[in-house]
């Protein structure tokens, strides 16, 4: 008999997720290899579930010793060969929305009787610092036990580590001794290697048992409230100051109770705001607005977060009820006007800021239901004074208009998914924006020292999240790097500043050869890149153009797989060329396909039975 | 601790060391018309069992207080925290910050110093100074300058504090001391005659590694008949 390794024909020799992290910028390579033990050509799958907000930057096959590299292209070019191969009877793969945070990267390639492939896949990300940590995902899930399974994550952080951990769904006491975490000043290592028994289900099982969730979090040490990097002529600036006390916040939270959000979604919308009033601080200032066809208050002004008016708005929560249909515009004027009110007449302190949060489920169906106008409205009504943040829920809300007009009175949107959790999902929101530090932050740099530079002003920096600024340096005679970074706190306005010698940093980073050493020219792309395609969703004609051009420009030049590109990876198959595509649609998709971010398209010619993969979130 | 005073009127500048133990706390200016408070707190040697010929003392926390601005400032080698309202927030000497608030300006600078200006006619500067971190003996501890002090009343007080009106000294008498570099003199100074040597204390504010010397005729004894009273007079119970 076959051992364990070995099924359908087909034993997977090693499966490798290498992950080097360089001041939060993740370089993860995965690597599999595989041979066909059996008598006929057999198909080999690689599947890889990677983070939504990462850019695959490459993807090889090699089959028998030739490697068949990736290119990137433009989308619509690669779409032509995509959709040439496709009319030729050509085999599609598809990476599809998988989950909340993730998109499944499938691919398979026949592989002759006795041949063997490795598949190797690249991409890059730059993990987001929330409540006080970074986080780099991965999820394990191999379809059949690995002969050599590992998962190694070095970490490099100028700063020095403070902490380090894993957390892994599936772990066992037998794989807590293959687990290891350490780290020591800058360096940090995590390390899984499971051996091949240890990785069977039970004793007798020739299924594996690694299926979950590798969740790497860790932080870096803050001396400083930033930190400068400059490396091969770019520079990069983390900034988060630490023990600065809380802004108080009016908060209105503009809340959907139209006919469609009774039952769960209602009583999960109650639970995560009586939980939020246990939160808000007492010098903040509140109010709610239900609407569904109407629109009505819980009080006529904002009120503060007093003992006594909690307890009022706590009743309130648990007693409002669902009906009719969804009239966002009226809703949301209406919270602009109160909160515009109350600051005129200065019923909220002076040193506060405020935000609206909005929960709906649906689409505005009633009063002004144009999209186009409710924005404008909006943002007009706003004045760019203090940010929304929409919270969509469940799968029929149209969230590609939530997430513009976010966007454009600078907030976010977030999808709050229809699951048991989702009131843990509102809750885990409003903790990120709970805890505002400074308003209006503005990093400054010396303006004929620097080029290219991303976002610099933001409207507020909050507690356990981080600013990133990365630009070009563009003079080289000078020797210091000034950074000053203008922000209002609770109590008093504040200027940080640091200064880094650029000599100094050159001796230091020289040290350090091991790490990639473009890795702030990419970690600048990968930003600018998110940035451009950002601001490109509220763009119109040639504005958007030129983002676009611009985007398209950048994630050519550096190998990115984005919304305006495709992974091409050509294997020549019986004297006929066969194209592997990998892209990401863009926002053009419909509101409930916009989660299918990354599509990868593999075609070859099979044998027999040529298939379709169907992209469907 | 040592004090130097400058007396621009004299041309010249006056020295005194105050000792006394670890945990003390002494007030060094209080003007009672604006409320504004300065205190320090004394620390020792890091091992106070270590056979040095002569026990130092330091400033290792320092108090300053403006009620009128509902405001309070914590200094120590370690961090820097500001009250106001009552509510806090904190530096530490790693951070390069200017912080304003209704005419409060607050400059730290990195491992360095820091500027605290009260609005338009009070300024302090608070120097740190960093000792070798492994110093079998010394730790790391502060110095307070007074580089403008034209809005304080009168009525101001304390170790630094009564200094800052004019006063009148006449030194006399200059004869050669026990150390030959150092010669000794006689001063009349607010009634009293008093022995007092010439010597030189360092200035820290421009150069907080080297300092600047100044030369300064030494009054002994804990500044004893050139302060008001006896220097156990300054001892206050807490640093706010």
């Amino acid at each position: 008999s076959l051992p364990d390794t070995v099924v359908n024909g087909i034993e997977i020799y090693s499966t490798k997720i290498n992950c080097k992290v360089t001041s939060r910028f993740a370089h993860n390579v995965v690597t599999t290899r595989a041979v066909n033990h059996a008598d006929t050509a057999k198909e080999v799958f690689f599947d890889v579930e990677l983070p939504k907000t990462a850019f695959i930057t490459n993807f090889t096959i090699t089959i028998d010793g030739v490697t068949y590299p990736g290119n990137v292209k433009e989308k619509e070019v690669a779409k032509k060969q995509y959709d040439k191969a496709v009319s030729q009877g050509k085999t599609a793969g598809l990476v599809k929305a998988s989950g909340r945070k993730l998109e499944k990267f499938t691919v398979s390639v026949n592989v002759a009787a006795g041949s063997k492939v490795t598949f190797e896949l690249t991409y890059e990300e730059l993990l987001k610092r929330q409540k006080g940590k970074y986080e780099m995902y991965i999820k394990v899930q191999p379809k059949q036990l690995v002969n050599h399974f590992e998962i190694v994550a070095d970490i490099y952080e100028p700063q020095g580590i403070k902490e380090l951990d894993a957390d892994v769904s599936f772990i066992t006491n037998d794989l807590m001794d293959v687990l290891t975490t350490s780290f020591s000043g800058k360096k940090g290592q995590v390390s899984f290697k499971p051996t091949f028994d240890q990785q069977r289900s039970c004793p007798t099982c020739s299924t594996s048992l690694l299926n979950g969730d590798f969740i790497i979090r860790y932080d870096v040490n803050r001396e400083q409230p930033g930190n400068v990097q400059i490396v091969n002529g770019y520079f990069v600036h983390f900034f988060a100051p630490q023990n600065l006390p809380v802004v108080p916040k009016n908060v209105v939270f503009v809340i959907d109770v139209s006919g469609s959000m009774s039952g769960q979604k209602m009583a999960q919308t109650k639970e995560a705001l009586l939980h939020i009033l246990n939160d808000v601080r007492e010098d903040d200032f509140l109010n709610f607005i239900l609407f569904s066809s109407d629109v009505s208050t819980w009080k006529e002004n904002m009120v503060p977060a007093t003992p006594e008016n909690l307890r009022m708005a706590r009743e309130f929560v648990r007693n409002f009820r669902v009906t009719g249909a969804t009239n966002i515009n009226d809703a949301l004027l209406k919270g602009i006007e109160m909160i515009n009110k109350a600051r005129e007449t200065g019923i909220v302190p002076e040193r506060s800021t405020s935000i609206i949060i909005m929960l709906t489920d649906g689409e505005a169906n009633t009063g002004e239901s144009r999209v186009d106008k409710i924005q404008e409205n909006v943002r007009n009504a706003i004045g760019g004074k203090f940010p929304l943040y929409n919270l969509g829920f469940g799968h029929d809300v149209n969230y590609n208009f939530l997430e513009k007009m976010a966007l454009e009175n600078h907030g976010l949107a977030r999808r709050i998914y229809e699951d048991s959790d989702a009131n843990l999902q509102m809750q885990g929101f409003y903790d990120e924006v709970a805890n505002p530090l400074l308003t209006d932050v503005d990093l400054q740099y010396p303006q004929n020292t620097i080029s290219d530079i991303t976002q610099n002003n933001y409207q507020h920096f909050y507690d356990g999240s981080e600013i990133v600024v990365a630009g070009r340096v563009v003079d080289f005679e000078t020797n210091s790097f000034v950074a000053d970074v203008k922000g209002h706190g609770a109590l008093n306005d504040l200027t940080f500043t640091e200064e880094v010698d650029l000599k100094e940093m050159e001796e230091a980073l020289k040290e350090q050869e091991y790490i990639f050493g473009d890795y702030i020219e990419r970690l600048w792309a990968y930003l600018t890149i998110e940035q451009l395609l950002e601001k490109r969703k509220n763009a119109q004609g040639e504005e958007k153009e030129k983002l676009t051009a611009q985007a398209l420009d950048l994630s050519l030049k550096y190998h990115f797989v984005t919304p305006l590109t495709s992974m091409v990876v050509t294997k020549p198959e019986d004297n006929e060329d066969s194209e592997f595509i990998a892209d990401k649609p863009g926002e053009e998709v419909k509101a409930d396909q916009i989660s299918h971010a990354y599509a990868t398209q593999l075609n070859y010619q099979p044998p027999s039975n040529p298939y379709y993969f169907v992209d469907g979130d | 601790p040592h004090f130097i005073i400058e007396v621009p009127q004299k041309d010249g500048a006056l020295c005194f060391n105050i000792d006394v133990q670890p945990g003390v706390v002494l007030n060094l200016i209080r003007d009672p018309d604006t409320g504004i408070t300065v205190n320090g707190e004394i620390i020792g040697e890091k091992d106070p069992s270590s056979e040095t010929k002569k026990k130092k003392s330091y400033f290792g926390r320092l108090g300053i207080v403006d009620p009128q601005m509902d405001l309070q400032i914590e200094v120590t080698p370690q961090k820097i925290t500001l009250w106001s309202g009552g509510r806090r927030t904190s530096f530490t000497w790693m951070d390069t910050v200017t912080i304003t608030q209704n005419g409060l300006s607050v400059t730290i600078n990195k491992k360095k110093n820091m500027v605290v200006s009260i609005g338009d006619g009070v300024t302090f500067v608070i120097v740190l100074h960093e000792v070798w971190k492994k110093h079998p003996i010394h730790q790391d501890f502060l110095g307070l300058y007074t580089v403008d002090s034209h809005r304080m009343s009168t009525k101001t007080h304390g170790l630094l504090g009564q200094f800052f009106h004019p006063f009148d000294f006449e030194v006399f008498d200059v004869r050669p001391g026990s150390d030959p570099k150092k010669p000794d003199a006689t001063m009349i100074v607010k009634n009293h005659k008093l022995i007092v040597t010439w010597g030189s204390q360092k200035d820290y504010r421009m150069d907080s590694g080297h300092g600047t010397k100044v030369s300064c005729w030494f009054v002994h004894d804990n500044g004893s008949g050139l302060i008001d009273g006896v220097h156990t007079d300054y001892i206050v119970p807490t640093l706010f």
